[in-house]
């Protein structure tokens, strides 16, 4: 999965997601890919959000909507970050995901669980994507 | 109204303007953006993204760039054709996108024999005023609105993946509280297992009965 945030230059966010699923899946199964606030989110007043991960799990707390609205209520996008996965993991331990956010200054942090994450990265400071790695 | 007076009004005036037109330079020529970000180390994704956004593109039109070069280069084989054939061999896409604006979201669900998955949800946001297309509808859809198809979205790796878990006796998989347990369907309901929720006013329900499997999902197999 692919999910995306970009901060444009009128500082306009938008986000997005694209994925096959999972394999092996059951014919007929959705995961959160297409589901608003699970796999991406984002509110030009406040920031944007990706997520990857256990999908059939993760759809079940919408992650990217709690990152926005964490960071909303004054969070760090580190803190949002973290907040929005402590919440899944505590309810499912063997539970497998990461989400990006990036508030509206375009400030970014990463938080995963059950398996070391990378996300990456290019605003105007860079020359090109730069790869940022996150522990679980 | 004297002369200095609307030299002063005339002067405070063109004052406002001009702090106006630096405040609007400013947020244009912000040293903060564009910004991309994104999953993974999709680095031909975010580059696609940003060369889009660097170039004036709208947030909305990076994303779908960004995404769509994903699904051409079939990211670590989770995004685009040719990846995650479900249980009967298919491969299937699902695409979301959102603008932080106006909160106007696209999404396409389950989309069999389409490959743009990001840009067929650019359509549904774009043409339509449902959030969430599933199926064979989302695929019509995107059809009528001019992206290619239908096609099958199998690749020989896919086939080999499914070939492969076919002959392992379809393990891993998805499926809980059935029988067969450890084979290819047809599935149907294990009942004994099934037993230990309908039957809440006993004390003698065994939790061992109710299956656990580990999590299928790892960096190549996740949404």
């Amino acid at each position: 999965t692919i999910s995306m945030a970009v901060i444009d230059r009128m500082g306009h966010i938008a986000v997005g997601t694209s994925t096959n699923g999972a394999t092996y899946k059951i014919p007929g199964r959705v995961g959160d890919g297409p589901i608003v606030g699970s796999s991406a989110y984002a509110d030009d007043e406040v920031g944007g959000c990706g997520a990857t991960g256990d999908g059939d799990t993760m759809m079940r707390f919408l992650p990217c909507y709690q990152v926005v609205e964490s960071m909303r209520q004054g969070m760090k996008p580190e803190e949002a970050a973290k907040d929005a996965i402590s919440r899944i993991a505590r309810k499912f331990p063997d539970f497998v995901g990461a989400v990006v956010a990036v508030d509206k200054n375009g400030s970014h942090a990463g938080a995963c669980y059950g398996w070391t994450f990378q996300y990456s990265v290019q605003n105007p400071d860079m020359n090109d994507v730069q790869v940022f790695t996150v522990l679980p | 109204m004297a002369r200095s007076d609307v030299l002063i009004f005339v002067s405070t005036l063109l004052l406002f303007l001009s702090l106006l037109t630096v405040a609007d330079a400013e947020l244009v020529k912000s040293d903060k953006f564009p910004v991309v970000v994104s999953t993974w180390p999709f680095l031909e994704a975010v580059r696609a993204a940003w060369r889009a956004v660097d170039n004036g593109s709208s947030a909305v039109e990076a994303v779908v760039e960004g995404c769509s070069a994903c699904e051409e280069l079939r990211c670590d084989g989770t995004v685009g054709p040719g990846g995650s054939p479900d249980e009967n061999g298919e491969t299937m896409i699902d695409a979301l996108v959102m603008d932080g604006v106006t909160m106007e979201v696209g999404a396409v669900a389950a989309m069999r024999y389409v490959k743009d998955g990001i840009r067929a949800a650019h359509l549904v946001m774009k043409y339509s005023q449902h959030t969430l297309l599933a199926g064979e509808g989302a695929s019509a859809f995107a059809i009528s609105m001019g992206l290619p198809g239908p096609m099958n979205l199998s690749s020989p790796e896919s086939v080999k993946k499914w070939s492969d878990w076919k002959e392992n006796q379809c393990q891993p998989n998805f499926r809980k509280n059935v029988v067969p347990a450890n084979d290819c369907g047809p599935y149907k309901p294990n009942n004994s297992a099934m037993n230990v929720f309908v039957d809440k006013s006993t004390e003698s329900c065994e939790m061992g009965a109710i299956e656990y499997k580990p999590p299928l999902v790892g960096p190549h197999n996740h949404d």
